[in-house]
């Protein structure tokens, strides 16, 4: 597969840090 | 008419998807009273339904499950609010993902540092403003002639896209840093104004100041 | 029946969705000949269709701007592949945002570094693995007793999780790191081996061998 273009995309490979920190923000909330 | 039962916390701008898309379709939308989120999303019960184990989750009147805020608030819509024409419905799904790739990376990489939710790193910070500049201005560019964001009346488009602004014009959007984006700007109050999102999100205050890093 | 031209560079797995699709509905797709990514795309003429200058990008033949490759799939599509009940919609919808938001971030951490793409960081692939693990975990759940995602024939959502993957399958998943999968295995390769994704993607060959980081 071409690889060159694919170093241009635009990923969010942080989305798993930030779904986590959204949880446990939420979940600490949750328990008051 | 869709009904079933919302697994939410509260204050979920994902969740306000469904629930606004209810308000107007009138579909039969119960949040689910003994939610607790950390626990009742982690029981096997729950599990067994959502195997991601995430939220919104909704749970069919005829016991189907459905994750994914837009697929729910696909689900509890209406024609109207699903597109009337092949290239309507092919635009919302176009904006379900514009909201998510385009605006929701830029928006938590900004917000969440300032409400204290991940680490403040200035360099994270200022990629996210370009990329929020970038995601507005292109919306600006998209609203200057148009009310709505799909065909003439509103759609789950203008749901998703403004929900996921939400935290944005709330904590960060100041009236000058809002400023270059007056067509996104009226578009957006058009639709957090309306009597439907109102019954759900409450009155929505725009942002007098952007919220500051406190260490 | 849909037309108009697709902007992608070549191999582009975001492409294949619409590329896949059309190959069902009969939907003439034509890719442009003259397109160079990098330049193109940052052209003032394509900039203005494509304000983002991202792609794969569609103009329709009756001159629509269409992106963000599940919509451009979704235009392109049938009926049959689009979903027939509000459900099956709804669902499509659903593994939309699956193949988006716990596979894709996934995948590309995992392969990127692999592909000298991105620096390595052991920690990042680690989390990548489990990441993928989960996602792959629900997903042989889910197939455990069915054929296709949603419903009893193919439809958007195995083209877009399915083209999601080839970089998993490609690279990462040889025989020992995919046979906890045998329901994703069985179901991926009826979707990746039909003539329709033949004729797009080519003979597509399942990883041997787990690419090696090589510094």
């Amino acid at each position: 597969m071409a690889t060159t273009p694919l170093a241009q995309e635009k990923v969010w490979f942080e989305k798993p840090m930030y779904d986590k920190a959204e949880c446990l923000h939420f979940e600490r909330l949750a328990k008051g | 008419m869709a009904s079933g039962t919302l697994y939410t916390y509260p204050e979920n701008f994902r969740a306000y998807k469904a629930l606004i898309a209810a308000q107007y379709s009138g579909a039969k939308v119960k949040i689910a009273e003994d939610f607790i989120f950390g626990e009742t999303n982690k029981s096997d019960a729950f599990l067994k339904k959502f195997p991601l184990g995430k939220v919104p989750a909704f749970e069919t009147a005829d016991g189907k499950y459905i994750t994914e805020s837009n697929a729910i608030a696909y689900y509890v819509a209406n024609e109207q609010l699903r597109g009337k024409t092949d290239i309507e419905r092919a635009e919302i799904v176009q904006w379900f993902g514009f909201a998510d790739s385009e605006i929701l990376p830029a928006s938590c990489a900004w917000v969440f540092p300032l409400l204290g939710l991940m680490q403040y790193n200035k360099q994270t910070i200022e990629h996210a403003k370009d990329d929020v500049k970038k995601a507005l201005t292109a919306l600006n560019s998209h609203l200057l002639t148009r009310t709505y964001l799909v065909g003439e009346r509103l759609t789950l488009a203008d749901i998703s896209v403004a929900t996921t602004l939400l935290h944005l014009y709330q904590y960060i959007l100041e009236p000058s840093l809002r400023k270059p984006y007056q067509n996104v700007n009226r578009w957006f109050q058009t639709v957090i104004y309306q009597p439907e999102s109102i019954n759900v999100i409450g009155a929505f205050k725009l942002a007098d100041k952007t919220l500051e890093y406190d260490p």
